[in-house]
């Protein structure tokens, strides 16, 4: 029932599939309800965003956003060489598309707000993607980024220090104690056998990691297999298959609108979207129940080259696809009677130090570690989310090693997949590997490490030197899960998603922006011009003066007696501003003024001192020059005082 | 100016670190941080910059602008290296490199 004028959108293939019905992200039932984002912020970090576009502008929130290539609050991209700088508007695009503007196409979470944070347009270090990251964080309630390290199949990076310290930061404090919800691409190195766990922005417990799909489900070319995806959704596929219509910038080559948005890219910021949706309905959502609703509400469906399993909680999670499909409907409807789960807790194991050689596949280097009742108790943790594994490990050829975790359940995890790009001699030093395919399962147990060496060196070369083991989870038991699961499944048919159904939900926080008044560069260069003009004519002024005292000082008529001064009010004066306040109009424009008034003038005396001597002339022919064109005949400097300035 | 104002987010383009200080407890903890971090940044022959974003604790320091020449740089790197890794209100710090980041 959902009729938009926008040009574009019966091209919009992902939000509404009419030519093969089901493969979308099935929204329009939750637009229907008027579930559109409302109240949710949704920040683009990425070359910026062309917020006075028509599609965006409306929706645009210049409180959320910022310029840290540039250092302003104004995240406009800048057109480059490569009419590259489009990226952040066509995700912003995908995400609140402003629809019935007769423009372009409509965005998944069409009524939220949408801010930009320019960060990739230029020099990045650790601290300003640290910035970038908690910038205006009780604003913003998603971060959307679709970018990463390079997806070169031989690239180990991700957030250092404090760009971990950022994220952790967010999801602790960000929106308002809630946690800010990070969203990140999985990456496009498929074609270079690339793996998303080489990847620290995806394979963080802080962010959700989204995958691609192309419009038959498949995984594209271009996408990375990953133990630790969450989910994926709709982007575009090889040349036969259609992309992503969104809206475009219109600088340069730009027209407002593209029918070409791809890659892993396009897939986050509808996911991002969709959070969007799920924080309308319940704001108080946290940042793990966002991660769990989509764990539990993603949709497996047939691929055949997906290695779906299933684990012991029931859920079914595949390296290409992660738990499923992302679907709007059921993500919206369990979001609307979610409570949140309990607190998280996790378990880190000492460093193993092993020091084994790896051998040779088909043979592999295995080891172990229980996790015992007693090793929980401290923590409650009984059912598992993330499982994390970090190792050291030395070998002249990286791409050589596959690692493998198996938990106690016998999930088994390819946690390092084999890269044949990769020939860094420098093997692994303190990496974490992550997975979320035990998500539900018991905690205790033994945990299982095989570590092989596919490469083709005759000897064994790979040593393990050292790794450790850790969980997250929280003390919810496996029945507690299995409860869920039937709760929401009751909710699918949209039974609660209505006006009149609200389960309470806490305000959080006032968490100030620890950020004080911060002056931009353009106020700041303001407030310096100023200074200097303040400075400057002040001590213009203190000189004129003091030229004016001194030439007076040094005037005949008051050398042989006291000046003449008009008849002003006994009251005494200071010096100086005698001078100030002398009228510089002559006696008979002062009668004239007085005649005006009715009465006659009680002093013939000049109104004007004798000081318009030659120094004071100068004040007087200032005053002419400053008056303008008009100029007066010049004055003969011994007679008609009377007759001069005015 | 343009370059300091308020919680920093990029450096000069010169040589610059991150420095995450111990928190010294009690009250005004911004204000004795902040003063903090202005002695180590002098006495690592740096400037502090400001804090980074919403990282309590956390600075950036960077090089005082002005041109110099490369042994001249290479050594104020090293006396700062130096200074920051021993000073005992420093409980970690590290240089800033650029990042390659690739939109996806």
């Amino acid at each position: 029932s959902i009729h938009f004028n926008d040009p574009k959108f019966p091209q919009q293939w992902h939000l509404n599939n009419r030519r093969s019905p089901g493969r979308d992200i099935n929204v329009t039932g939750v637009w229907e309800r008027n579930v559109t984002g409302r109240g949710v912020t949704v920040v683009v970090v990425d070359d910026g965003v062309e917020h006075t576009i028509q599609d965006i502008a409306p929706n645009y929130c210049p409180e959320g956003s910022y310029d840290l290539n540039s250092n302003d609050p104004d995240p406009m991209p800048h057109p480059d060489t490569e009419n590259g700088n489009h990226h952040g508007t066509r995700c912003a695009g995908e995400i609140a598309a402003v629809p019935n503007n007769s423009f372009c196409a409509v965005g998944v979470a069409y009524g939220s707000r949408i801010a930009g944070i320019r960060v990739l347009d230029g020099p990045l270090t650790d601290s300003m993607e640290a910035v970038a990251f908690n910038k205006h964080y009780q604003i913003n309630d998603i971060y959307s980024c679709s970018w990463g390290p390079d997806d070169d199949g031989k690239t180990v990076d991700g957030p250092h220090q404090l760009g971990k310290a950022a994220l952790q930061h967010g999801v602790m404090a960000g929106r308002q104690g809630f946690g800010s919800i990070f969203v990140v691409a999985s990456g496009n190195g498929g074609q270079h056998n690339d793996n998303c766990n080489y990847d620290g922005y995806a394979n963080s417990i802080y962010t959700v990691t989204i995958g691609a799909v192309d419009e038959e489900g498949r995984m594209p070319f271009y996408a990375e297999e990953c133990a630790s995806m969450l989910a994926v959704t709709f982007s575009g596929g090889d040349k036969m298959l259609r992309s992503i219509v969104t809206t475009d910038w219109d600088l340069q080559k730009g027209t407002g609108c593209t029918e070409g948005h791809t890659g892993t890219s396009a897939a986050a910021p509808l996911a991002a979207g969709m959070i969007a949706l799920m924080l309308q309905v319940r704001p108080c959502l946290t940042w793990r129940d966002v991660q769990h609703i989509i764990v539990f509400t993603a949709t497996q469906y047939e691929d055949r080259r997906a290695d779906w399993l299933t684990n012991e909680a029931g859920f079914s999670h595949s390296h290409q696809h992660g738990f499923g499909l992302l679907n709007a409907w059921r993500l919206v409807n369990a979001a609307k009677i979610w409570t949140s789960v309990p607190y998280l807790a996790s378990y880190v194991s000492p460093v193993l130090k092993e020091n084994k050689a790896i051998p040779q596949s088909p043979r592999s280097l295995e080891v172990l570690w229980n996790v015992s009742r007693m090793d929980l108790d401290m923590s409650g943790l009984k059912t598992l989310e993330h499982v994390a594994v970090t190792v050291s490990i030395s070998h002249p050829r990286r791409g050589s090693l596959e690692l493998t975790l198996f938990c106690p359940s016998g999930m088994m995890s390819l946690i390092g997949a084999p890269r044949s790009m990769d020939s860094d001699p420098n093997g692994f030093n303190d990496w974490t590997f992550s997975t979320v395919r035990c998500w539900g399962e018991r905690a205790r147990g033994i945990y299982r490490l095989v570590v092989r060496d596919v490469g083709d060196e005759p000897l064994q070369v790979g040593v393990l030197q050292r790794w450790q083991l850790t969980l997250y989870g929280s003390v919810w038991s496996p029945i507690d899960i299995r409860d869920r699961q039937r709760l929401l499944e009751g909710a699918m048919s949209g039974k609660y998603l209505h006006d009149g159904f609200a389960l309470p939900c806490p305000p959080g926080l006032k968490i100030p922006e620890e950020d004080g008044y911060v002056l931009t560069p353009n106020t700041l260069k303001m407030l310096v011009l100023v200074g200097c003009f303040t400075v400057f004519w002040t001590v213009y002024y203190m000189l004129e003066l003091y030229l004016s005292q001194r030439n007076m000082a040094s005037s005949p008529g008051c050398r042989s007696g006291p000046c003449h001064w008009p008849p002003q009010s006994r009251r005494p004066r200071e010096e100086g501003t005698e001078l100030e306040s002398v009228p510089l109009c002559n006696s008979k424009a002062a009668d004239s003024t007085e005649m005006e008034n009715g009465g006659p003038s009680r002093t013939s005396e000049r109104r004007t001192p004798d000081l318009l001597h030659e120094g004071d002339w100068s004040l007087a022919q200032n005053k002419r020059a400053l008056d303008g064109p008009h100029q007066h005949p010049p004055p003969d400097l011994l007679q008609g005082k009377e007759d001069q300035i005015c | 100016l343009a370059e300091t104002s308020g919680p920093v987010t990029q450096s000069s383009g010169g040589l610059s670190w991150a420095v995450h200080l111990h928190s010294p407890e009690g009250e005004w903890e911004e204000e004795n941080l902040a003063r903090q971090a202005n002695a180590v940044a002098q006495a690592a022959g740096l400037v502090n910059a400001g804090r980074i974003g919403e990282l309590q604790g956390h600075f950036l320091f960077v090089q005082p602008a002005g041109h110099r020449e490369a042994a001249e740089a290479e050594a104020m790197r090293q006396q700062a290296e130096a200074v920051l890794a021993e000073h005992a209100a420093v409980r970690w710090h590290s240089e800033q490199r650029l990042l390659k980041r690739a939109k996806r």
